[in-house]
């Protein structure tokens, strides 16, 4: 895991953080339940909390699709390319290219993959990131992290691994609740770049 | 344009889309000294996430030292082959779809690239 230059993260009186989508973008609440999975995916291992909210002005995350330029000097380059970016904290922009075909619920999943599609992104995999990117974290090396940049076609990640959770815990401390990694999350052959196994 | 799932996705999105860095493809092999049509974008591509740290935006097509370094770079932080070299598990790994984030900042890197190599000693101890 790796962290933003100065390593920033939300302040310690920040604990509940609220979110809110662009009003304009119009999302139905079967695309927004899958950005509510996404965070609780984060709050679950760390003291976090996120709470949707309606004011878009005053949420501390701010969650838009944009097309090409939307003013904030990274213009989205269309179909696949880059897919999403999301500011350090604590600015809180999330921004996602709405000229993708995005998959709402990409399961049924078989090893990973929920079919052979080049052009399709599945909308949960790409939130779990750009969350971490909310919250602090970097990219990483890892590659079945969450954190890891790229996504292949077709792939569905939604699970934090060690390396995702031993780096946002280092931000802000474990849910107390929190009680380890899935245990069905099976060791792979590989090894990080520390040696430590990692798993797959 | 949000699909449900899979099976609602129309069958003429099951095809490969033409992206922005598909032309990469017509790359590989591409390797230091040479000069090839289309080296300036992927030189954009490695500015872009953060590898390249020039404040000129105007590239060559000149495989130079600079992309060498870069490439070398962007190797090592997924896990590939540091080859300097266009090969096919690199270009095939550029076209991904992925984040818009930098790897990069400020010519500063925490993954791979930014770490000491493996085996070498990460905490200096003295004797007494």
């Amino acid at each position: 895991y790796s962290f933003f230059p100065g390593r920033p993260r939300w302040p310690a009186n920040k604990r509940d953080l609220t979110y809110a989508f662009v009003p304009q973008n119009g999302l139905t609440d079967d695309i927004k339940i899958v950005f509510t999975r996404a965070f609780d995916r984060w709050s679950e291992v760390t003291p976090l909390t996120f709470t949707e909210i309606a004011s878009y002005q005053s949420a501390d995350i701010k969650i838009g699709f944009f097309s090409g330029d939307h003013n904030d000097g990274e213009p989205f380059d269309g179909p696949m390319g880059t897919l999403a970016h999301a500011f350090s904290p604590p600015a809180g922009h999330f921004h996602l290219d709405g000229e993708e075909n995005w998959v709402i619920d990409g399961a049924p999943i078989v090893d990973g993959n929920f079919f052979s599609i080049l052009s399709a992104v599945d909308l949960e995999s790409v939130a779990v990131h750009e969350i971490g990117h909310l919250l602090g974290l970097g990219h990483s090396s890892v590659e079945d992290a969450i954190m890891y940049p790229t996504l292949g076609a077709g792939t569905r990640r939604v699970e934090l691994r060690n390396d995702d959770i031993l780096g946002v815990q280092e931000l802000y401390g474990s849910n107390p609740n929190y009680t380890g990694p899935n245990p069905n999350l099976t060791p792979s052959r590989g090894s990080d770049t520390n040696g430590a196994p990692k798993f797959g | 344009h949000f699909f449900p799932n899979i099976s609602s996705i129309p069958p003429n999105l099951l095809k490969p889309n033409a992206t922005a860095w598909d032309a990469f493809n017509k790359l590989l092999g591409c390797h230091s000294g040479q000069t090839v049509d289309g080296l300036a974008k992927i030189k954009k591509y490695f500015h872009y996430f953060g590898y390249i740290n020039n404040s000129s935006s105007n590239f060559t097509d000149d495989f130079d030292d600079t992309l060498e370094s870069a490439l070398k770079t962007y190797q090592l932080n997924f896990n590939l082959n540091t080859t300097g070299v266009l090969d096919a598990p690199t270009i095939q790994h550029l076209i991904k779809p992925r984040c818009g984030n930098a790897d990069v900042v400020n010519g500063t890197s925490t993954m791979n690239s930014g770490k000491p190599p493996a085996g070498s000693p990460t905490m200096h101890t003295v004797a007494h």
